[in-house]
């Protein structure tokens, strides 16, 4: 475990738990995309089979079964709260689940290091991951007026990315067997989907005004 | 290449 892999963990955690607590006080998901939050609980589904079939150190397990936790337990929230679920607004998030679905799990099934279950899964969860965030990124975009916390989980969410490549960089030098393209490939070109979003944060914050991303 | 390492991140 490096600096950067842990930063990007906790940094991650931290985002999730961000997005949960703010649903749990304030009682409302404005903002929030329920598409990319049902996206994620199935990234985390289809990625974590492992947690029955292998184990790597409690550090792993743990985590897995938080983010699992929190992912279904932030769709709980918006689909059956009776207060959240008011709050969400159905008619700006209209991206189509089987628009990314679907692309995901054919190149899965093209384009993976082993044809098994697991391993089909494991590669879709992380092409799936890579494009989750756009029905998010979509509604930040037609909502126009973005609250701080909103924008704070997609800062973390970029974050995360981020850091996670440095990960990479380092465990490429240190680690002689550590290869992993298709990893590579789908991470980077996640954190690419950040870049606008980072670029108007990071102008807001210098220039201390609202976030708001242009129509 | 055979891929390794990765599966332990998250």
């Amino acid at each position: 475990m490096n600096i950067f892999r842990l930063a990007g963990d906790m940094t991650h955690l931290v985002s999730v738990l961000v997005l949960l607590l703010k649903i749990h006080t304030i009682k409302s998901c404005a903002g929030i995309s329920l598409k990319t939050q049902e996206l994620y609980a199935l990234v985390f589904t289809t990625r974590y089979l492992d947690l029955f079939t292998d184990y790597i150190s409690l550090y792993n397990t743990v985590m897995k079964l938080i983010f699992l936790g929190s992912s279904f337990s932030i769709v709980w929230y918006i689909r059956r709260h009776k207060i959240v679920r008011r709050s969400y607004d159905k008619d700006q998030d209209t991206f189509r689940h089987y628009f990314i679905v679907l692309p995901c799990l054919v190149l899965a099934l093209l384009i993976h290091h082993k044809f098994t279950f697991k391993e089909v899964m494991w590669t879709f969860s992380l092409y799936l991951e890579a494009v989750a965030i756009l029905p998010q990124l979509v509604l930040l975009q037609r909502t126009r007026n973005i609250d701080n916390l909103t924008g704070q989980y997609v800062f973390l969410l970029g974050a995360y990315r981020a850091l996670y490549i440095l990960n990479w960089i380092y465990r490429h030098y240190t680690e002689p067997h550590y290869v992993h393209w298709i990893t590579w490939i789908a991470g980077i070109v996640q954190t690419l989907l950040y870049a606008d979003f980072f670029y108007y944060y990071f102008q807001s914050w210098k220039n201390n005004v609202k976030l708001q991303l242009p129509a | 290449a055979e891929e390794s390492g990765v599966k332990d991140e998250l």
